[in-house]
């Protein structure tokens, strides 16, 4: 199961707030 | 943490990045004024079984921490271990604590090597490994994402909006970006464990 569809919309929406910079720096997917 | 004067890099270790791996892959070509940080009791004691042991870390908790490596003494190794975390200068030290360590010059001339995963799959990949079962695996899995935070990677690589690391190993191309850096800096081709 991928990452994503494990973590709840409100999990995936904290990490990204945290890790703002390095999706940015590696292109990931949010 | 591994800086190596022999050959030219700084490798920050960041965490759930397959870091571990990449870390004992470089050690094995590291020279006796390197500086190789503990790793942690099982690693560095197959480490030492391969007679690679930490050095250069630390003035003061050194010896003791080797002492307790070459008895195979856990119980004597975690004190030091955690001593060394609250000190900056450990596994996972951040960017400040080796500058310190290595000095402004090292540091500016040395090939800052990071790897790196998507924080999700970090997350997750954290969660899985220290859930004990004690509490559903949601609500343990909030504690990670929400309190934990160990998927934080940027504070390793990013500094004033600058990023100070020249390679990346991205978790994803394990293998092909370890190879690329392995000839970047000149290295043997070294496997993974």
């Amino acid at each position: 199961t991928p990452a994503r569809d494990v973590l709840s919309p409100s999990q995936r929406d904290f990490i990204y707030e945290q890790c703002a910079p390095e999706f940015e720096l590696f292109g990931w997917e949010r | 943490m591994i800086a190596s004067r022999k050959h030219g890099f700084i490798f920050i270790k960041t965490m759930k990045t397959a870091g571990t791996s990449i870390e004992l892959a470089l050690s094995t070509v590291c020279g006796p004024d390197d500086i190789l940080t503990p790793i942690g009791v099982e690693h560095d004691r197959l480490r030492a079984d391969a007679g690679i042991e930490p050095r250069n870390f630390s003035d003061t908790l050194e010896a003791r921490y080797l002492k307790a490596l070459r008895k195979r003494n856990n119980k004597l190794m975690r004190p030091v271990l955690r001593e060394l975390e609250a000190s900056g200068l450990w596994a996972h030290a951040l960017p400040d604590a080796i500058k310190a360590r290595v000095g402004r010059k090292f540091w500016k001339s040395a090939v800052k090597v990071a790897s790196e995963r998507h924080p999700y799959e970090k997350a997750l990949s954290r969660a899985y490994h220290s859930y004990r079962k004690t509490t559903p695996f949601a609500e343990h899995l909030d504690r990670v994402v929400f309190e934990e935070r160990f998927y934080i990677g940027h504070r390793y690589y990013i500094q004033g909006g600058k990023v100070i690391a020249g390679f990346f190993v991205r978790h994803n191309l394990l293998n092909e970006d370890f190879a690329r850096l392995c000839n970047r800096l000149a290295l043997p081709s070294l496997k993974l464990p």
